[in-house]
């Protein structure tokens, strides 16, 4: 169930 | 010149058995105060970040900054080489190729050598900024094992629900569903077995149950685990060294 989030929404690449 | 000895190579084994399912080329950055890593899965929904401090080794010595690229599953296949109670030593000099790892037997004059080839990864580095929790639980974790391990036979999805004085872990799938309900407590004889629980906001989250089971791959690290939840942000699943840590962010699922 659900939709799966990743994890590039949340934090910054540096 | 990097020099790190571990007392035992059985903690090098667990801290690499905790993440090798998940993560397969890391880059582990060696500096004068101790060894990070990071790397994030191939579905870029968990993020692995490793600290080991220089307390967890019996000696430790970085010159200068290196960075070991390492595919883990050779590194495991020459960890399996070592016996658990040897000492362990890696050995880089300052622009490596290759790292060595030395067994020496404590009881025997046995001393095993072997040499990893590096690799050159490209890996991105995520900013973790100092996030704002709704919940924080702090519990046993082979007790936090057991029921990922059972809930997810259930469903590939586990719901975690904290209210005020209460710890709900639910699964729902085709075959059925199940829920398993903890309560805070102190254990005043076996503090390990305390399950502590500060809450601002309740939270209901869902998770892959996949990443969960390779999350509590971790467990053999530490007694306890911490799990950090929020609403906004990933949730931070985390087993303590003596002195480091080794943290999994996992990303949440969402209704439609």
């Amino acid at each position: 169930a659900g939709v799966q989030v990743r994890l590039d929404g949340f934090f910054q690449v540096v | 010149m990097l020099e790190a000895k571990f007392e035992e190579a059985s903690l090098f084994k667990r801290i690499i058995d905790g993440f090798k399912d998940c993560v397969q080329l890391v880059n582990f950055q060696c500096k004068e105060d101790g060894i990070i890593a990071q790397a994030v899965d191939d579905s870029r929904v968990l993020l692995v970040s490793l600290e080991i401090g220089i307390e967890a080794f019996q000696n430790y010595r970085c010159d200068h900054p290196v960075t070991l690229g390492i595919d883990l599953t050779s590194l495991s296949k020459i960890l399996r080489c070592g016996n658990n109670t040897d000492n362990l030593t890696l050995i880089a000099d300052d622009t490596p190729d290759s790292v060595l790892l030395l067994f020496e037997d404590t009881k025997k004059d046995r001393i095993a050598e072997y040499s990893l080839k590096l690799m050159d990864i490209d890996a991105e580095f995520l900013k973790i900024e100092d996030l704002a929790y709704d919940c924080t639980l702090k519990m046993p974790s082979p007790e936090f094992s057991k029921i990922v391990r059972d809930l997810s036979q259930l469903s590939d999805s586990i719901n975690i629900m904290i209210t005020k004085e209460t710890i709900k872990f639910v699964a729902d799938g085709d075959i059925g569903s199940g829920s398993v309900i903890l309560k805070p407590f102190v254990n005043m004889d076996k503090p390990q077995e305390s399950i502590n629980l500060n809450m601002d906001q309740p939270v209901d989250l869902t998770f892959g149950s996949k990443y969960l089971l390779d999350i509590v791959k971790g467990s053999a690290l530490s007694d306890n685990v911490g799990v950090r939840l929020s609403s906004e942000a990933p949730a931070l699943f985390q087993f303590d060294l003596k002195s480091g840590y080794l943290q999994f962010f996992l990303a949440p699922k969402f209704n439609d």
